[in-house]
Parts: structure tokens; sequence; C-alpha cells
């Protein structure tokens, strides 16, 4: 454990309870893409069955316990109890065309072909990916909620934090582990320019619109 | 080959 990793985990836990309390508050979930969602709970359902098999520390077991939860938790509400206000029509993005090639990727570039190893590469990959539906939303409709900024920043800024604590831990620890580390520069790439519009607009005081 | 337990991340 170092800074980076610790601060990267709760930025990820940030982001996760930022999302859930903005659509419990609000009562709606107008703008937030239930596909990503659904695919980040797919994400932490492959990568944390482990949590059967071993044991890491009460810091890990915890954690993802939480993910998992809210993961689900998230998803529930944008598909049952807030329903009626989740804007499908702009949710357009097809998941298929994420999940077959991950999936098939998973098992042609992995540490070991077995069937816990696979679908650990495969949530690696899903998740470095899994934002495209909902950026694909916000590109569609052109603007996005503050408080759904916030949540995309967190969200962000969670993989950039990891990407410094797998420098830290290839220089302190020899360790690292390349499919991560690469799925983890794709990740950051893909929030890059969501970066530079949250800097440039939203922290200024704006809201989030894209040029017509 | 990775030793499984070794993802100790999130």
């Amino acid at each position: 454990m170092n800074i980076f990793r610790l601060t990267g985990d709760l930025s990820h836990l940030a982001a996760i309870i930022i999302l859930l309390l903005k659509i419990w508050k609000t009562r709606s979930c107008a703008g937030i893409s239930g596909k990503s969602q659904i695919l980040f709970a797919l994400v932490f359902t492959t990568r944390y069955l482990d949590l059967l098999t071993s044991f890491i520390s009460f810091y890990n077991t915890i954690m993802k316990l939480i993910y998992i939860g809210c993961a689900y938790a998230t998803v529930y509400l944008i598909y049952m109890k807030f329903k009626a206000t989740y804007d499908g029509n702009h949710d357009s993005f097809r998941l298929e065309f994420l999940v077959v090639p991950v999936g098939g990727l998973a098992c042609l570039v992995n540490h070991d072909f077995s069937f816990l190893e696979i679908l650990w590469t495969f949530s690696i990959y899903l998740e470095s990916v899994a934002i495209l539906p909902q950026l694909f939303m916000i590109s569609k409709t052109g603007e996005a909620e503050t408080i759904t900024t916030h949540y995309l920043f967190f969200l962000g800024l969670y993989r950039a934090l990891y990407l410094f604590n797998w420098i830290w831990r290839f220089y302190f620890e020899g360790f690292f582990d390349m499919i991560a580390i690469v799925a983890g520069v794709v990740q950051t790439i893909l929030y890059c320019d969501f970066f530079y519009l949250y800097v440039t607009k939203v922290l200024k005081g704006k809201k989030l619109s894209l040029p017509a | 080959k990775a030793d499984e337990t070794s993802h100790d991340e999130l």
C-alpha cells in the first residue's frame, strides 16, 4: 500500500458514492448511462470472484464488497426504482461491441489460461472501456450535469493515481503487471478530453456543454 | 505465469 494506491481507491470510492447520492437525492438518473453502470457491475463481479478463493486483507475484502454492492445498487436504481427517469434513447451504445472483443482479447492475452485468471483479465480490459457508453451519451446530448462531471472526474482520477502506484511499485517492490498497466494507460487516456473540459469549464463554475 | 493471489489491487 502506498499513498497513490490509497488515494486512488478513495477516489474510486468517492466517484461511486457521488453517483449513488446524486441519483438518490434527485430521485433521477437523467444523464447517467445505465449501460456503463451495467459494465462496471460486470467488471467488479468478474474481478472479485477471488473473494471466494483467497483472502488478501480486511481492507481488500471490505472495499471489494462495497464496490460490488454499490455497483448493483446503482444498476437497481437506474433500471428499477427510478426507471421512469432513465434516458434510454440517448443511452444507445451497443454493449456487445465492447464485451465481445474484450472477451476475445482476454482469452488471447492473459497471464494464465485458467477460469479465474481469464475473468480477471476480462474485467481489467472491460473496465478500461466501460465508461465509453457514458461519454457517448454526453457527446450525444452535448451536456452533462455538474454533479455527473464530478463523478467522472473522480472515476478518471482513480486510474490515473493507479498509474503512479504502479510506477511506485515497480521502483520500490520490483512489481509490475503489464496487463493492468497497459489497460490502465488506455483507461486514463480515454478521460483526457474530459479532464480538459472539467478543468477549463466545470472548475470555473460553468456547466459542461459541448459545442453543437 | 502469474500467481492468482498476486491480484492484490482493487
